[in-house]
């Protein structure tokens, strides 16, 4: 059978040279939208493949997406593979995300902890971390969702290399983190942070480190409430919504802390389903209902993004 | 391959401070192996905590005898990941 995303199934999960071949039929299928690069490797050296999805221009304003950095959190990496494939389907078709591409770029990485998902699906399904050793320690793996530098060391993160919230020796100790704050940096123009993790149903924006409000609270509280809104629209899930700190707890060196330390005003982590019965073993019967439901509160964001340039 | 044969996820409802503190210390024990989920945040916030079969017995004495009320979300996690490889499986096919 030729290889095409149309033979794809996105109602199942996949493995990573599932994910990693399918990313390249969608190159094939969309080549004047969609290309793929690296930007980095991980610990244990796989490719940290991020599609880029681009009408023109030279360094557009961009928005960034991430799905997987937690390894077992399943749903997010498969719902990742149905939004990136919507991207490039609805471009020309649906007028928001034709008019957000045709300003701006949008960067996504599927499988930002690749370590750790391959171990999910060879040893240990419950995996978190990243697979990195931790010198002196039995342990192995940091979260790479506390090694970002913001807020780093403080007590939303744990110092014991054996706890799943393990901040790790340094920040930015993790290639997988690092290789994004060094494509960030790097870009110098993106706008917009949407980390994307499970379970909870939430929809969280800056501070995790500090329960002391952000400068844009009153904007990026407003923008999540109509997001959440319109996501409860397609099939009535609940979302909460707010900043890190005020809506679960206090929790340091995360993702959308250290961009939105960095300038970008726009970073949001949402927390997917389950809405209370599966947790992280979500089954795939959930995987497509749960990316529709994404998808408005996902353009609510990017519209608003490309509708109030800063 | 780690296999999680009568593991459980309980999930927990703790309904003052003092049942988050007992919670988290809960969690430090390493020799229970637990892994929480859903980490506890505040009272009337569900806290979801993956029990592995051996400390099962301990973890639901310790819930009752400190009155901090459970319920069991997942009977066996092995059941669960059993079912999602057989639906990976038949996609494939």
């Amino acid at each position: 059978i030729e290889r095409s995303t149309r033979t794809f199934d996105f109602a199942s999960y996949h493995t990573i040279d599932e994910i990693y071949d399918w990313m390249d039929m969608l190159v094939d299928d969309h080549p004047s939208l969609v290309s793929k690069i690296q930007i980095g490797q991980s610990y244990e050296n796989r490719p940290l493949y991020v599609l880029k999805f681009s009408t023109g221009g030279s360094n557009r304003p961009a928005i960034w997406l991430d799905t997987g950095i937690h390894s077992r959190e399943w749903i997010t990496q498969a719902t990742g593979v149905w939004t990136a494939n919507k991207i490039a389907e609805e471009y020309g078709q649906d007028p928001s995300i034709t008019a957000i591409l045709d300003s701006m770029d949008i960067f996504f990485e599927i499988v930002t902890n690749p370590d750790g998902y391959a171990f999910t699906h060879s040893s240990n399904r419950m995996w978190r971390k990243t697979r990195s050793i931790n010198a002196g320690s039995h342990c192995v793996g940091v979260d790479p969702n506390r090694n970002w530098d913001a807020g780093f060391g403080g007590a939303g993160s744990s110092g014991n290399p054996c706890s799943e919230t393990y901040r790790g020796p340094y920040p930015h100790s993790e290639s997988e983190v690092k290789a994004i704050v060094d494509f960030i940096r790097g870009h110098g123009n993106v706008k917009s942070v949407i980390s994307i993790h499970s379970y909870s149903q939430m929809l969280l924006f800056p501070y995790g480190y500090k329960t002391a409000p952000a400068p844009n609270h009153q904007e990026l509280n407003e923008l999540a409430k109509k997001a959440v809104s319109d996501l409860a629209a397609v099939y009535g899930t609940k979302y909460t919504y707010g900043s890190t700190a005020d809506t679960i707890y206090l929790a340091d060196g995360t993702t959308i802390d250290w961009a939105y330390d960095n300038g970008v005003k726009y970073s949001f982590t949402f927390e997917l389903r389950d809405t209370g019965r599966y947790g992280f073993l979500l089954p795939s019967t959930q995987i497509i209902p749960t990316a529709t439901e994404t998808w408005p509160a996902l353009l609510d964001i990017m519209s608003h993004v490309l509708e109030h340039p800063y | 391959e780690q296999l999680f044969v009568g593991d459980q996820v309980l999930r927990i409802t703790a309904s003052n401070e003092e049942q988050i503190t007992l919670l988290r210390a809960l969690g430090e024990q390493a020799e229970l192996q637990v892994d929480f989920w859903l980490d506890p945040t505040s009272p009337g916030h569900p806290a979801d905590l993956r029990v592995p079969f051996p400390s099962l017995q301990a973890v639901k004495i310790f819930l009752e005898s400190n009155s901090i009320s459970y319920s069991i979300m997942i009977e066996d996690v092995q059941e669960l990941v059993d079912e999602e490889k057989r639906a990976m499986m038949k996609s494939r096919r």
